[in-house]
């Protein structure tokens, strides 16, 4: 499994709608500080079925979307789609062995998330499913959100076996 | 279980004895499983020694020492079962300049190995000269956030905006 | 007790409002007493819109955001009462160069009204060139620390020995 | 009070005595990862009385002692010294007032601290009160140690009115 766009609209604050190429090797993500960067992280994790608002930074999940600026009126809906390359490998939820496959989540302000997986409307179990399978998920251990690593130092180890369980 | 368990300790051990000497540059180090026997309870502690210094459990290091402990940690458990995705969010930033030229050196070497694609989030100049291309997030308009494709220059004047 | 207490506090928010205002190069914010309407039992929540921002708790900031916020806070309880001596470890580290450079000229003029001499650890060049004079930790010998008195390019040495 | 220098002899990795002249403005101090510029700041704590062992990053105090290296064995007492200049105020424990004062610190393996003010033994408590009355001390919010500005955004409004105590 390749990852080869994440794509958003109306979450956090990329209002407008954006475009992250994932290409192989390094890509480096720059910007002054409460540009948006993090913001990033959270969409990826977020696409891939997060259940947790806190994980998002906020009360409850409809924090993520949009919520206005002073020049800005809030959206009601905030949408991140990441565009993946199965590289021929079948997809758990019996979908045809196509090369391009497009898994999006879109949330409406006080009606909850709908996931699809190249149009067709999926559960957030099967997102999941996908994501664990190829060995990542909203929360892979190869994600580290910031201050993240200053968290796991200061862990106890019983608190560090937990990403031991993940190698297992 | 338990079987699972111990493998993927001793995966992860081995992976992390070599990353600590790659990125410390020397010393050497090892994980523990602590306060119990029996592997499924217990937890996990690194013994480290950088270069020069003698053994010691991970809340005696530096700050940057730690960090670097911490992240030879995280890429061992990542290499017993590769992601096809990796994003760092700012873990470089209490790294000096020869620790954050090791730290790239070694993320270029797994990137090529695994063929995992690797999204890295920093304000070092020394990170994002290493990179194989930069995307800038700016605030144009305030509170709206967009992204564009950068060059190093303009990379080093988004993040010195003064 | 209670007096004193809340004298304290609109000291401190007056101070912090000015400084996040100085600090962020405009937006807006203050503090505020939570959990209890008795001040000998509240907590302090920082309320605070970066410029262009709407107004939010400071969990809902970015990591740079809520590090300046913080630090408005603890020089803004540092004015009701100015130490002596000041001595700050690293705590630029998430900062980008815009706001490094704010930080910086708030620490000089801190200095000049105060006549506090400040000690500051860091590894960003920027703080390096800002300081009065600098101090180099060496460990020419393995695990032994050596204090020597270094200029700016010597400095930027130290931090990269690559 | 005004703070002059900052000696230590034995005292962490700075087995070989050290000065850290300290003037006014801004004094930068740099260095590679693991130097020894966080145990610079836990030595002017030291010296100012403090008693809590976790706030030396160690189990216990004599933890702060040299502990040795591949080339050099450890140590068996470590000491701190700071030297003021009063500017003429008088100083609590009954001293001249005399303008320069040095406070030391010295702990010998296994047998604990002991405090000297120009060369006469006191209390620790003496010298907690002295640098309290000059709105300083081993607790100071203005010294910040490595990862706590992180803790005080993290900390719960509860917890951070600590800081408005020290400001009544
Ligand atoms: N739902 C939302 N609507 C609009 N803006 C939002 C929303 N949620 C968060 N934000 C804004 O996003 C900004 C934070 O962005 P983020 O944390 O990604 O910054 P960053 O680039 O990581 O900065 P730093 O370098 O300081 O870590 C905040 O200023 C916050 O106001
Ligand atoms: N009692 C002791 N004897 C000898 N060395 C010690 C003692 N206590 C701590 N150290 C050493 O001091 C080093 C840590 O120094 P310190 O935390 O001051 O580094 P630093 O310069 O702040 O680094 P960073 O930039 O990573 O924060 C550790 O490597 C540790 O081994
Ligand atoms: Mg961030
Ligand atoms: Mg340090």
């Amino acid at each position: 499994l390749r990852f080869v766009r994440l794509h958003l609209a109306g979450f956090k604050s990329f209002v407008d709608p954006a475009d992250l190429l994932i290409e192989s090797g390094l890509t480096g993500i720059v910007g002054p500080n409460g540009c948006g960067k993090s913001n990033l992280v959270e969409a990826l994790r977020w696409v891939m079925g997060e259940s947790s608002a806190r994980q998002m930074r906020g009360g409850e999940m409809d924090d993520v979307i949009f919520s206005g600026t002073v020049d800005r009126r809030a959206r009601e809906f905030a949408e991140v789609s990441v565009e993946l390359d199965t590289a021929g490998q079948p997809l758990p939820i019996g979908l045809p062995a196509n090369h391009a496959v497009v898994v999006s989540r879109r949330i409406d302000r006080g009606r909850g998330s709908l996931y699809r997986v190249n149009g067709k409307e999926v559960r957030a179990r099967d997102v999941q499913l996908l994501f664990a399978d190829a060995q990542t998920g909203a929360r892979s251990s190869a994600i580290i959100s910031q201050g993240q690593i200053g968290s796991l130092i200061a862990a106890k180890p019983q608190e560090r076996r937990v990403l031991l369980e993940e190698a297992a | 279980g338990r079987r699972r368990l111990m493998a993927a300790f001793t995966a992860a051990d081995r992976h992390f004895r070599t990353l600590f000497t790659r990125l410390f540059g020397g010393g050497r180090a090892h994980l523990a499983l602590a306060d119990s026997e029996n592997p499924l309870e217990a937890g996990l502690e690194i013994m480290a020694s950088p270069p020069g210094k003698r053994l010691q459990a991970l809340s005696l290091l530096s700050g940057g020492e730690q960090t670097l402990a911490a992240l030879a940690l995280v890429f061992a458990v990542f290499l017993c079962t590769p992601a096809p995705v990796c994003m760092l969010d700012e873990v470089d930033a209490p790294l000096d300049d020869a620790n954050v030229d090791r730290f790239c050196a070694l993320l270029t070497e797994l990137a090529g190995v695994s063929g995992t694609r690797f999204l890295v989030v920093t304000h070092h100049r020394m990170t994002m000269a290493r990179m194989d291309r930069l995307f800038g997030v700016t605030m144009a308009e305030r509170g709206v956030s967009q992204l564009v494709s950068v060059d190093l220059a303009r990379a080093e004047a988004l993040a010195d905006p003064a």
